[in-house]
């Protein structure tokens, strides 16, 4: 089953 | 104070078109050399990163840096009593409580003016990397869209592999699959119906239909759109301005 991952995973906040 | 006039209000009227629908509160960051807006929905799936430089304005002139943080859906109220071919004006002065949009006729001699109030908007502003991609692909923006509009009816999720000489789109759903398979070619006459692949690294990536969705309205901006797909980052979709583009940063889905 594939899961929806975050932005969060990706990105810092700046 | 801020003046930035497009010579035409449908521009305006497509950019924010083209994200409307996925985010809804935005601050709009206006600086000497241009206007930039970036939001994330509210799932933190997609991002939306704006740049609209000053080559794309009429006229532009912003003495200070001012941020509007704006409602989108009452900005494209607004924006929908104006005509697509009137000139557009947005003013604001240097602490604004509103901003001003003057739409004018320039051969009617019809001008209407409307005022919109602004609002404070805390959202953080994502840092983002330059990324390293697998993958770059240019291809028509209708094309893309038909695409994801067409598979996204069999499932919520879409399925994009890149091979060597192949784009493969592939959805699998309840009531059957689909799947669409294009191959890149150069189309002389017409360069914007090409399709352009620049591989490093074949990509087998996973992407929720609705996002998919959302990114293709951002189609009336430009008959192309640029897709950077990685295994390891969010997935780049792109529509250029004549000064600046509209980005979509979109996290894949993962085989859990």
């Amino acid at each position: 089953k594939f899961k929806q991952t975050s932005l969060n995973r990706f990105f810092s906040k700046a | 104070m801020l003046e930035a006039k497009f010579q035409e209000a449908s521009l305006f009227k497509r950019i924010i078109d083209g994200f409307k629908d996925c985010v809804q509160l935005v601050n709009f960051q206006c600086k000497e050399d241009g206007i930039i807006a970036q939001a994330v929905d509210d799932s933190r799936v997609l991002l939306v990163s704006l740049e609209i430089g000053v080559e794309a304005f009429q006229d532009y002139r912003c003495d200070h840096p001012v941020t509007l943080g704006m409602d989108l859906s009452s900005l494209s109220k607004i924006l929908r009593c104006g005509n697509n071919t009137d000139t557009l004006t947005l003013i604001a002065d240097d602490t604004p409580d509103a901003i001003i949009l003057l739409f004018e006729d320039t051969k009617k001699d019809r001008i209407s003016e409307y005022s919109l109030k602004l609002m404070d908007i805390d959202a953080d502003f994502l840092k983002i990397e330059d990324l390293q991609y697998d993958t770059t692909l240019m291809m028509p923006s209708a094309e893309f869209s038909k695409t994801v509009r067409d598979l996204s009816q069999l499932s919520d999720s879409l399925n994009i592999l890149v091979t060597k000489e192949t784009i493969k789109f592939v959805a699998t759903g309840d009531v059957g699959s689909g799947s669409v398979i294009l191959k890149p070619f150069i189309n002389m006459e017409n360069p914007d119906e090409s399709i352009k692949l620049d591989m490093d690294q074949p990509v087998d990536l996973t992407f929720g239909s609705k996002y998919l969705q959302d990114i293709v309205k951002g189609s009336a901006l430009s008959n192309k759109i640029g897709i950077r797909l990685s295994s390891e980052a969010p997935a780049l979709f792109q529509f250029d301005l004549s000064s600046g583009f509209l980005q979509f940063f979109l996290a894949p889905k993962f085989d859990d």
